[in-house]
């Protein structure tokens, strides 16, 4: 259960911009 | 040079294009307890970014089978109900018969996008929460 989560947590993180 | 905070305000895309803006855009739906909205939209986007290719194709089934659990599979989730029967139907298919396209999740992401735009955006840019940002 936590991979999925790390790795669903990885996907939205993936999408997000990078800091300015 | 406009400050980041007016320019949340002229569209959902300027506002999900700042990494300051989504955090307070995601406090304010986790106040409203629907911050899943947010999470699933850039897990679509994320997903759609995954470029489909031999190393990556178990990733790939994984990651749709989780997006697909957490978000769609309960019809109480607040993702789940702002999404219709037939897109529901659609992903549940792909991912039961392992056909996993880049753009498998679009139309659901369109639709909780529409159902942003229209309800929680205007409310973000009402709430205390930015009003007091600003």
């Amino acid at each position: 259960i936590d991979s999925e989560d790390d790795l669903l947590q990885e996907c939205i993180s993936s999408a997000m911009p990078k800091k300015k | 040079p406009t400050p980041p905070y007016l320019r949340w305000a002229e569209s959902l895309h300027s506002l999900l294009d700042d990494q300051d803006g989504i955090n307070l855009f995601r406090t304010f739906l986790k106040q409203e307890n629907c911050a899943d909205l947010l999470d699933f939209w850039f897990a679509c986007s994320g997903f759609r970014k995954l470029e489909p290719c031999d190393s990556n194709e178990e990733k790939r089934l994984k990651l749709a089978k989780a997006i697909y659990k957490k978000y769609i599979l309960d019809n109480n989730g607040i993702v789940s109900r702002q999404i219709k029967p037939a897109t529901k139907s659609f992903i549940k298919d792909c991912v039961i018969k392992q056909l996993i396209d880049p753009a498998m999740f679009d139309q659901a992401q369109t639709e909780i996008q529409s159902m942003i735009e229209e309800n929680t955006y205007p409310l973000f840019l009402k709430s205390d929460i930015y009003l007091e940002y600003t």
